[in-house]
């Protein structure tokens, strides 16, 4: 679909909004429970790498310590309160159109939660 | 920035990358001309440039239109969701989802506040570009290889971000004088979308 400019868009396109809206109807999910629909926001994060291959494919719909983590890897990615809950930025953000490509592959990723925490092997010097 | 892992990048001495759109898309010159101008953005700051040729098998860089599944496990999603995906050096492939409402113009100015799912082919294309450079994707807002867009949304001239990252894999342009150049069709970053 091809438009010169957005004038050109016909009204019949417009407002479709995001393919990821459904993520709305999880605001305010916390660690503990099981809401029906959770697997497929599993799914989004395994998609774009915040949950690794080793975890399988078949989610359950409870919020467990994998969604926690996950949740909390993409808020420190995208610079936002890293509290693990699905609050109302968050939610927000992951429904914004993006890149396919995963910002982990392979369990690793120089986004910021690759760069928050220091290698074990770093000596913390001062200087003098 | 960030790199793929294992840091990949195209073969030192790279001097020239070709392109070429998939034949069966039948795309205008107008959609191949975002394109010209997506390529510039990055030739402009490292010692490489782009050539369009019309030989699709023997291209570099391939770039095709698709929709749902199409044979490289990375499905697209129909309207909004992904919008694009593209390949680590020296792959070469970028694929562009069909399904977007592609807006060529770039200007977003007076946008009927209904259209939600206009997407700025140039921001996209200057993106994923950056993959196929071999970068990944980048925690700073303002760069090109955030990985999300907003809707109606235009953000295309690199950030110091990309242009650190980039330069880190292919050296500088000498051309370079550490500021780029705002091409036509005139737009520069609009971040501020009305939807975004």
């Amino acid at each position: 679909h091809f438009f010169p400019n957005i004038t050109s868009i016909p009204r019949s396109l417009a407002g479709n909004g995001s393919a990821w809206g459904v993520f709305n109807k999880f605001l305010g999910c916390h660690a503990g429970q099981k809401v029906d629909g959770l697997a497929r926001l599993k799914n989004y994060f395994h998609y774009f790498g915040y949950i690794g291959n080793h975890s399988g494919s078949n989610f359950t719909d409870d919020f467990d310590d994998l969604l926690e983590s996950a949740i909390k890897t993409y808020q420190l990615n995208f610079n936002l309160n890293t509290s693990g809950e699905l609050d109302a930025p968050t939610i927000q953000h992951m429904m914004r159109p993006r890149c396919g490509n995963a910002d982990i592959v392979n369990g690793s990723s120089t986004m910021a939660s690759g760069k928050a925490a220091p290698p074990p092997t770093t000596v913390h010097t001062v200087a003098h | 920035y960030s790199f793929f892992p294992g840091q990949p990048r195209w073969p030192a001495g790279t001097s020239e990358l070709t392109y070429a759109f998939l034949p069966g898309n039948q795309l205008t010159a107008t959609v191949k001309s975002v394109f010209t101008r997506a390529f510039e953005r990055w030739s402009e700051v490292i010692p490489i440039t782009f050539t369009q040729t019309e030989v699709y098998r023997s291209a570099d860089i391939k770039i095709g239109f698709y929709t749902g599944d199409h044979g490289d496990g990375e499905a697209f999603d129909g309207s909004m969701g992904t919008l694009a995906h593209a390949f680590s050096p020296p792959s070469g492939h970028l694929h562009m989802d069909g399904d977007e409402d592609w807006v060529l113009d770039g200007n977003f100015l007076n946008a009927p506040a209904s259209i939600l799912s206009a997407v700025d082919m140039e921001s996209v294309a200057v993106h994923e570009i950056g993959h196929l450079l071999g970068l990944g994707h980048s925690s700073v807002e303002d760069s090109i290889m955030y990985p999300t867009l907003g809707s109606a949304t235009r953000k295309v001239e690199l950030a110091q971000d990309d242009i650190q990252g980039i330069q880190v894999l292919y050296g500088s342009n000498p051309s370079f004088n550490g500021t780029t150049s705002v091409l036509t069709p005139g737009q520069g970053n609009d971040t501020s979308g009305a939807y975004s």
